[in-house]
C-alpha cells in the first residue's frame, strides 16, 4: 500500500 | 496516516488559504514576501513531479494538487493581478533567492537518500528534485521573515500565516517521531534534519508571536 513508501507524505 | 500528519497537512493548508483569504478578499499582498511564494511554488514544483507516476491515494493527490494551484496562484496574484501587484512592497523585498536555491541543488546531488532505495524505481534525477525541494522548504521562509523585520507593523493575517506556516512542519516533527517508534525501517535522516533547521529558523518568530499574543499587543520584530 502507498503507506510503506518513502514519498508518502506531501 | 496519523493525526499528528494529517493535523500538519491541515495547517499547512490553512496557512495557505489564510493567504490566499487575504489576497482574494481584500485585494492585498502588504508584507508578503513574492520571493518567498516564488520559492514555494518551486519546492511544490519540485516535490511532485511525480504527482502522476506515483498514485499513493486519492488525499495525497488531491493535497499536492492544492498545494501546486494555491502556490501558483498567489505567485500570480502577487506578479500580475493589477490591484493586487500595487500592494506589493518590492524595495522590502530584496532576498535574493539563487543564495539559496543554488546551495540546495549542490547539496541534494551530494546528500541524497538515492543509495538507501535501491528498490525504488525512481530515477535519479527526480530524488535529487525531491531532495532539492525538501532543502529549499526548509530555507525559503527566509526571505518572508527578513521583509517582516523591515515592515514595522505586520497585519494580523500575515502573522497568522507565518506562524500556521511554522506550525505545519512542527506537527511534521511530532509525526517522524511517532513513525519512527510505530513503523520499522522508519529512518529518513535527511527529511528530519531539514524539517528540524526549518521549524527551528521560525524559533524566534514564534517567540515574539507567542508574546504579542501574552501581551495582547501588536506583533513586532525586532529589527
Amino acid at each position: 500500500n502507498g503507506e510503506s513508501k518513502p514519498h508518502d507524505e506531501l | 496516516m496519523n493525526i499528528f500528519r494529517l493535523a500538519g497537512d491541515m495547517t499547512h493548508l490553512l496557512s495557505v488559504l489564510v493567504l490566499l483569504l487575504k489576497i482574494h478578499t481584500i485585494k492585498s499582498c502588504a508584507g508578503i514576501s513574492l520571493k518567498t511564494q516564488e520559492l514555494y511554488a518551486v519546492v511544490f514544483a519540485t516535490r511532485y513531479l511525480d504527482i502522476f507516476t506515483s498514485y499513493i491515494s486519492p488525499y495525497n493527490t488531491m493535497m499536492k494538487l492544492i498545494f501546486l494551484g494555491s502556490s501558483f496562484s498567489i505567485v500570480w496574484y502577487m506578479r500580475y493581478h493589477k490591484i493586487v501587484r500595487r500592494s506589493y512592497d518590492k524595495d522590502q523585498d530584496t532576498f535574493r533567492p539563487y543564495i539559496l536555491m543554488l546551495p540546495c541543488l549542490i547539496l541534494a546531488l551530494l546528500i541524497n537518500e538515492k543509495f538507501t532505495f535501491k528498490e525504488i524505481s525512481t530515477s535519479f534525477f527526480l530524488f535529487v528534485m525531491w531532495t532539492f525541494s525538501l532543502y529549499l522548504e526548509a530555507v525559503a521562509i527566509l526571505p518572508q521573515l527578513v521583509m517582516l523585520q523591515r515592515t514595522r507593523n505586520i497585519d494580523n493575517l500575515t502573522g497568522q500565516y507565518v506562524f500556521l506556516l511554522g506550525a505545519y512542519r512542527a506537527l511534521y516533527i511530532l509525526n517522524w517521531i511517532y513513525r519512527y517508534f510505530t513503523e520499522e525501517h522508519f529512518v529518513h535522516w535527511i527529511t528530519w534534519i531539514s524539517g528540524l533547521v526549518q521549524t527551528l529558523l521560525y524559533a524566534d518568530f514564534f517567540y515574539y508571536y507567542f508574546q504579542s499574543w501574552k501581551n495582547n499587543v501588536k506583533l513586532q520584530l525586532p529589527a
